[in-house]
């Protein structure tokens, strides 16, 4: 059985600790502030209002006997600092930090998170891919210049068996599947549309108009990619 | 040439807007608070220190003739709101609306708001689904009940090519992809490591043990993976 602590419930934190126990693991979630930590009490396995860098109290309460601690806050950052030490001297398996800056990051790297999470940095550079390439429904960087994307099939591809469309050797990109959107008639005649996945698709399929094409290959391969 | 307007320039705000210019996109960037305008002044096309809920001043600045305008505001929901009905007058194509609850991003939803973001539920579910399944390394839902997931291979995989492991007839998945670690030795013998990104693998691949597996196909398929 799962044991999690999470330290900070302010929207990230709380959600996670709510999300967490929802999953079927035990949570202890932790706050200064207590109207926050009776706002989660019943959706977790305990809530205990502390300072968590309250080394004796995090021993006393057994914060540090999980198998990962989750620091959710945000704005202090010396409590954040503090709070990770007393987590990576008691030896807590895994801890993740919230970082709100990469200056933070680095630091709370250097004294012992294992992962670092910036929401706000994450959500900020996701919508910057999808909205700066048009055609670019969605980016995920899988490795250093190396990533997944979401495009809108370029006209020129239209009609065309993926096989004809050697993607491989013309492009250096390998398609993992379409999305496609199909058209159904219901019992009373009502048209709805709803999402079909075709993944690892065949070399025959033909590429129709609408498709979404999830490619993955180097940032550059895809960047190379025909817009229409 | 792409034009947005960024308002609210929180975190999520300030480092959207900053990517965007950074893209080469123009950016009008808005506030309410002086000091934050003053912050991205150098790094984006315009910075506006003005209230996003007056009409006249949206008008007068031009902050509606863009391609796509991001409301980043979290706390003051009031105040999304009108900025989001404001811009659906005037008409702006695309309105991306930050939403700090799933109860307001359903009535941003009906008042106009193209796409909702949320970072800090969105960061909240990532690292759920990182921390709940083990083996699980990252999870990307693609549509309701269909997700792209890396998982560490299972011990019962390694030595197997993925012809034998029948994957998709066993198991009704895909593999898009192996991520492998890869030792190399330098020009002065010492050792690094680096990843290694083999996209729709051939059928005589044979897994080996440390492999990351890039698994598409629907949830509960996904959840009937072996765990080792
Ligand atoms: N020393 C501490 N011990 C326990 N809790 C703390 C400590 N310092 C800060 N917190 C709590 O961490 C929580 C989150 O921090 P903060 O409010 O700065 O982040 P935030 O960026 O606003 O969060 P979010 O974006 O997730 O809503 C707060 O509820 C705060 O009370
Ligand atoms: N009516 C308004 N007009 C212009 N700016 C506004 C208005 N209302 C709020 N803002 C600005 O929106 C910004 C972001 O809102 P807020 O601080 O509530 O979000 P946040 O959740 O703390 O942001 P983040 O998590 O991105 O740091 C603030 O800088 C605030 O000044």
């Amino acid at each position: 059985m799962e044991r999690f602590a999470v330290i900070g419930l302010g929207r990230f934190g709380s959600r996670l600790a709510e999300l967490l126990s929802m999953g079927g693991a035990e949570v202890l979630a932790v706050d200064k502030e207590r109207p926050l930590v009776e706002e989660v009490r019943d959706r977790v396995t305990l809530a205990i209002c502390m300072d968590s860098t309250d080394e004796e109290a995090i021993r006393a309460q057994g914060i540090d006997k999980v198998d990962a601690a989750i620091v959710g806050i945000g704005d202090n950052f010396e409590a954040a600092v503090l709070t990770t030490v007393i987590l990576k001297q008691l030896e807590v398996p895994r801890i993740i930090v919230r970082a709100t800056t990469d200056v933070r990051a680095a630091i709370l790297r250097r004294i012992g998170a294992d992962d670092i999470v910036n929401p706000e940095n994450e959500s900020a550079e996701r919508w910057q891919s999808k909205l700066a390439a048009p055609g670019l429904i969605d980016r995920r960087e899988l490795a250093e210049g190396f990533s997944q994307v979401q495009i809108a099939a370029p006209e020129s591809f239209v009609g065309k068996t993926l096989e004809q469309l050697e993607l491989r050797k013309k492009y250096r990109v390998n398609i993992t599947a379409i999305k496609r959107q199909t058209e159904e008639t219901g019992s009373k005649g009502a048209k709805k549309t709803r999402d079909t996945f075709l993944s690892v698709p065949m070399p025959d399929v033909v590429i129709q108009s609408g498709d979404v094409l999830f490619i993955m290959g180097a940032d550059d391969a895809i960047a190379a990619l025909p817009a229409e």
